[in-house]
């Protein structure tokens, strides 16, 4: 099963169209596996973005140098996934 | 009896499939269900067809998961067939819908990439389909059918998530859906329901020209936004595909737009901004109970303008 330890998804509210096409230039970038799960589209839009580990100091390094603000939504993927089967095995034992 | 069924967890494919069963056996009157094909790696595909008579009688189909790993979605289809079930014969709106209108639900549109998020990749969106010739599998199953096919904002790339396939209706999982519309010819309304970006869209995704009906779809959209937030202030956008997200072809709801089915929607569900595609379960049914109010506005509004 494939695991995303250290992954994190970080979300950006995108302030101009500049931002928008480095974003679509990152998106473009095949080499840091980044899994975008809300796209560049519009100012109007957050964009999402779930970085491996590997590459999190990279991506960090991009925004940062381009000036874009960005949070991290989610810290630690793999803790959430843990936790959501978890729940589900849970529920599933008190069904049975 | 579906009483045990905990409609707040996100089930396996195999418990959302016992649960249909013990859904029909409990409304042998009303629902039914049919299988209309099966995936890639031959899993059944069945439609939940609430009737209460009558043969192709004008329809509204519902379609929840097309893209696997969005759980809210096949979540929310769980929690809404078994609402129409317990409020036919309740709820006289629903209830005056169900004497002229069936309602076929396809709560697991991608059973296959359904499966393989619980298995092997949380992660997963496509369908599980091999492409000759590349190391990647599947189709983004919202890219494969037939409206602008192969034109931007889809990828001839097998390793891309928004891979259009190597034809339109390539993928047996949308095969088996337009199958089913076409054969059947009645259908006035077409919902898919995505997760996450809370917005409710109408066609056209494959270019940004306004569809002739745009203005009714616009209101019909906005009103029934106006309801799904007045359960818990959720805002929604609303627009077409193309003005509101971006230019994406060969959606479903562009083809079925083409194919005369006017009412054609598209929901991306509920991001409380925290969890994305991994949104907890105890915010399935706020999620549900809220898209519930839009879904209802949009069928009530399709059974007073017949066509």
């Amino acid at each position: 099963e494939k695991v995303f330890i250290g992954d994190q998804v970080i979300r950006i509210n995108v302030e101009s169209e500049e931002q928008i096409q480095l974003l679509q230039a990152l998106e473009r970038e095949q080499d840091w596996e980044l899994d975008f799960w809300l796209h560049p589209v519009s100012t109007e839009l957050p964009v999402d973005i779930r970085v491996p580990y590997s590459s999190l100091s990279a991506v960090k390094d991009y925004l940062s140098a381009h000036n874009i603000p960005f949070s991290v939504m989610i810290n630690n993927l793999q803790e959430l996934l843990d936790e959501e089967k978890s729940e589900m095995e849970e529920n599933q034992m008190r069904e049975r | 009896g579906t009483g045990g069924f905990n409609f707040g967890a996100y089930h396996p494919l195999e418990t959302i499939y016992s649960w249909m069963d013990t859904l029909v056996a409990e409304h042998p009157n009303l629902i039914t269900k049919v299988e209309i094909g099966r995936s890639y790696e031959n899993r059944p595909m069945f439609v939940l067809k609430f009737s209460t008579g009558g043969n192709k009688r004008p329809a509204i189909w519902i379609d929840t998961g097309i893209h696997s790993r969005e759980w809210v979605s096949q979540a929310t289809g769980v929690w809404t067939a078994n609402k129409i079930a317990a409020d036919y014969g309740t709820d006289a709106s629903l209830t005056s819908l169900l004497k002229t209108m069936d309602i076929y639900m396809l709560i697991l549109a991608n059973p296959d990439g359904y499966v393989y998020t619980h298995t092997s990749d949380r992660m997963w969106r496509k369908t599980r389909s091999r492409n000759p010739g590349s190391m990647c599998r599947g189709v983004d199953p919202n890219r494969n059918w037939d409206a602008g096919f192969s034109g931007p904002g889809a990828s001839n790339k097998p390793c891309s998530d928004s891979y259009h396939g190597p034809s339109a209706h390539s993928e047996v999982e949308v095969k088996n859906v337009v199958n089913l519309i076409k054969s059947h010819g009645n259908f006035k309304s077409f919902i898919s329901v995505h997760a996450y970006s809370q917005l409710l869209m109408y066609p056209y995704g494959y270019n940004c020209r306004d569809v002739s009906h745009q203005r009714e779809l616009d209101s019909i959209g906005r009103a029934a936004v106006q309801k799904l937030t007045s359960l818990y202030g959720t805002r929604y956008k609303v627009g077409s595909i193309c003005k509101i997200i971006y230019q994406a072809s060969g959606g479903s709801i562009d083809w079925s737009y083409n194919l005369g089915i006017k009412y054609s929607f598209a929901f991306e569900l509920r991001d409380t901004g925290r969890y994305g595609f991994i949104l907890p379960a105890n915010q399935i049914i706020p999620t549900a109970s809220e898209t519930w109010l839009a879904l209802k506005h949009i069928m009530e509004y399709v059974r007073d303008h017949p066509y």
